[in-house]
C-alpha cells in the first residue's frame, strides 16, 4: 500500500511559518527601493516531496511595509509596521522555495504592492493624508529644499538624492508636504563650493541615510529636517546597495 | 435490494457520532493574520 501522503500543511504550522521567514528575508534582501516589508498572514502553502529529504514548497504571502527603508540596517523584527492612518502599503507575493536537508532556498519570487485605497483610508481617518505621486511637483520642491537646507546646515559629508521613499500633502487645516527620502554621502564636504562634481562614495566606503522633512506652506512657510546616517555597512551579496542606481 | 438496504443500514451504523462539542479544526489555510487586514 502505497504510503499515505503527509498530511497537508496549515499554514500557521511551524514549518510554514519557518518557510515564510526566509521568504520574507529573501526578500528584502534583494529589494533595491522603498521599504522593508514584514509577514502579516500565511494565504496559502503547498508541499511537493521530490525524494528523501527534498521538497518544492509553494509559498502565497500577505505582507505589510513597514517604517524601515531597505537601506536601514535595522533588524526587520525591530521595524515598526505602517499605520493604516499613514497609508498603509501591502504587498503580495508567490515564492517557490525548495527544502533539502532541511535547509531552505528560494528558486523564484514574484511579488506586488500596492497602497491601501484611498477611499479606505478616508473612511477610517477623515483627515490623514493620503499618499502624494513622486513627480507632484510640490514633493519635488519639498525634497529639493529639505537636502538643501541639510547640507547647508551641516558639517561632514555633502549628501546626495538617492531616492524618494514616499510622500503626504494635506490641505487642511494647514497645507503641508510630509517628504521621506534616501540620501547617500559623497566624496566632497558640505563646505565645497562645486557640489555638482561630487560622486557618491563606492561601495566599500558607502554611507547612505534617510531623511524624513516637513514643509509647512501655509499659513506659514516653515521647513523641518531630520536625517539619520546609517553609518558605513559591510555590502553582502544579498545586501541591496543603491549607490549603483540614483533616481 | 437486500445488499443495498444491508449497506445502507451498515452506512448508517458505521457514521460515527460525533461528541458534544466538537469543534472543526480549523481550516489549514489562509493563516492567522499578524497585523491588520487592508
Amino acid at each position: 500500500v502505497p504510503a499515505a501522503s503527509p498530511a497537508p500543511l496549515s499554514c500557521d504550522d511551524p514549518e510554514s511559518e519557518a518557510a515564510a521567514e526566509a521568504a520574507v528575508n529573501y526578500i528584502n534582501g534583494h529589494s533595491h527601493h522603498g521599504y522593508k516589508f514584514t509577514l502579516n498572514r500565511i494565504e496559502n502553502i503547498r508541499v511537493l516531496p521530490q525524494g528523501p529529504s527534498n521538497e518544492v514548497i509553494f509559498l502565497e504571502l500577505d505582507l505589510l511595509e513597514t517604517i524601515c527603508h531597505i537601506l536601514s540596517p535595522t533588524p526587520l523584527a525591530n521595524c515598526t509596521v505602517r499605520s493604516f492612518t499613514d497609508h498603509a502599503v501591502e504587498g503580495e507575493c508567490d515564492l517557490k522555495l525548495q527544502k533539502v536537508n532541511g535547509k531552505l532556498s528560494v528558486l523564484a519570487s514574484k511579488c506586488h504592492s500596492k497602497a491601501d485605497s484611498s477611499e479606505d483610508l478616508l473612511q477610517r481617518c477623515p483627515d490623514c493624508p493620503p499618499l502624494a505621486i513622486f513627480n507632484d511637483t510640490e514633493v519635488q520642491k519639498a525634497v529639493t529644499e529639505a537636502l538643501s537646507d541639510y547640507n547647508s546646515k551641516n558639517a561632514g559629508a555633502y549628501l546626495k538624492l538617492l531616492e524618494i521613499g514616499r510622500a503626504k500633502i494635506q490641505y487642511h487645516p494647514a497645507h503641508i508636504v510630509f517628504v521621506e527620502f534616501a540620501v547617500a554621502a559623497t566624496n566632497c564636504s558640505t563646505a565645497e563650493a562645486n557640489v555638482e562634481a561630487c560622486q557618491l562614495l563606492p561601495d566599500d566606503q558607502s554611507n547612505f541615510g534617510f531623511c524624513t522633512a516637513t514643509k509647512v506652506i501655509r499659513p506659514s512657510q516653515e521647513l523641518q529636517v531630520n536625517c539619520q546616517l546609517y553609518g558605513h555597512q559591510v555590502p553582502t551579496p544579498d545586501t541591496s546597495f543603491l549607490s549603483r542606481e540614483t533616481s | 435490494s437486500v445488499a443495498r438496504r444491508a449497506v445502507a443500514e451498515v452506512a448508517q451504523h458505521d457514521k460515527v457520532p460525533r461528541p458534544v462539542g466538537f469543534v472543526p479544526p480549523p481550516p489549514p489555510c489562509p493563516g492567522k493574520i499578524r497585523h491588520f487586514k487592508i
